[in-house]
């Protein structure tokens, strides 16, 4: 079993610790301000209010420990960094931290951070793309013009085969597979229909799924 | 072309500002310091600064004409429900509002916002689902039992073809794209050889690629 430290529990700190606990792992759960442990003491293994920048104190509560440490502290840029310098320090290999600019992330990756998250970006470019494709439901950003779209069937596909559709052609979209209830039928053929409720999942530009969600 | 009013601009907001304008919308961004502004202006249509709490001066910004509005004010709730109650007194009948906890979002709900969001919440799943399946770098869940998952290559597969691995016989996925820096190889084919730091996206079921992952 997996041991993972949480430090910081703000909205993305608390959801981390969380979604870890409900997942199986051993969770040790750190901030602070007592009010943002209480809550999470019902879930996780073992909660700890204390400064995460006084190395005794980290160290005393076995966080050298850990297999992976998340740092979620984010208005203070300063204490992320230093934080981040205490596991170091304690001899943690595997850190995971939220950056707020870029110029922070690149600081953060120089001093050997695993891997650098920017929740509020990521989360901010996913909505942005529903409100200008309809019908965007899900999507994986592979590059800065393409992405993997699961998309509702427009309604002018209803009743068409793949090959009538032309979709590479007009749209310079892939279909990848067509989820119609729990079924998923992957690599469709020409000759598949569409059907109302389907949901397409396709691979593609930006401005093709642009083009192909305003029908 | 749709016309959007971001309203806040920390981490979130700034982001669907900049997003959505890089997307050839029409984008008007608010926040009450001068400095969050800034930093936009030269990105989208047009920038104000003023408390948008304040219903005249939102009149007199055109607020009341725009399609969408998204409110990004976070550490303040008070602040947020007063800005969703401004623009319905203005007539924006569709508002996208951040929410900070459960409870919050319900209220949102119920005075008639079209949408809520939970940014950190949201990234905090993805992050944590990607800490326990090693080498997960996103996914789009598609039923219970299958998604589409991006990948770093397993050390093993390095230099070998498609045909080599069987990915369809031995995991039960299928190869979907090869990325390799800011290239997109799509429906790869048998003879395609894996290189170091390739990610790939496959589709197959959450066991497969747990399997695969552990390589
Ligand atoms: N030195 C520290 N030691 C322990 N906890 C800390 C320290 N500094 C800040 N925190 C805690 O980290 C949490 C998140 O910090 P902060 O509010 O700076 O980040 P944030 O990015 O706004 O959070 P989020 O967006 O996840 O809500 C808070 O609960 C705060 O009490
Ligand atoms: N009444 C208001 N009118 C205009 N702007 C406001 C108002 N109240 C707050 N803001 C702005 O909204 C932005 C975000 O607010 P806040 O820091 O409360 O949210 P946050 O959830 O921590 O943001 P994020 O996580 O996106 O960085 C700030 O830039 C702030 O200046």
């Amino acid at each position: 079993k997996k041991t993972f430290a949480v430090i910081g529990l703000g909205r993305f700190g608390f959801h981390v610790a969380k979604t870890l606990a409900e997942l199986g792992a051993e969770v040790i759960a750190i901030d602070r301000e007592e009010e943002n442990v209480r809550e999470l003491s019902d879930f996780v293994t073992q909660t700890y209010i204390l400064d995460a920048m006084d190395e005794k104190a980290m160290k005393e509560a076995g966080i050298a420990n850990v297999d992976v440490a998340i740092v979620s502290i984010g208005q203070n840029v300063e204490a992320n960094l230093i934080v981040v310098m205490v596991l170091i320090d304690l001899g943690i290999k595997n850190i995971i931290a939220k950056a707020v600019t870029p110029l922070h992330g690149k600081l953060l990756e120089k001093i050997g951070v695993t891997r650098v998250v920017y929740p509020e970006r990521d989360m901010a470019i996913r909505v942005s793309h529903s409100l200008l494709m309809k019908n965007v439901l899900e999507e994986i950003p592979l590059t800065p013009k393409h992405g993997i779209f699961e998309i509702n069937t427009p309604k002018s596909f209803v009743d068409k085969s793949l090959k009538e559709l032309q979709l590479r052609k007009s749209f310079n979209v892939n279909i990848l597979a067509i989820r119609r209830g729990n079924d998923l039928i992957i690599n469709p053929s020409g000759e598949d229909k569409i059907k109302e409720d389907d949901i397409l999942l396709l691979l593609g530009t930006n401005d093709g799924i642009i083009k192909l969600t305003r029908l």
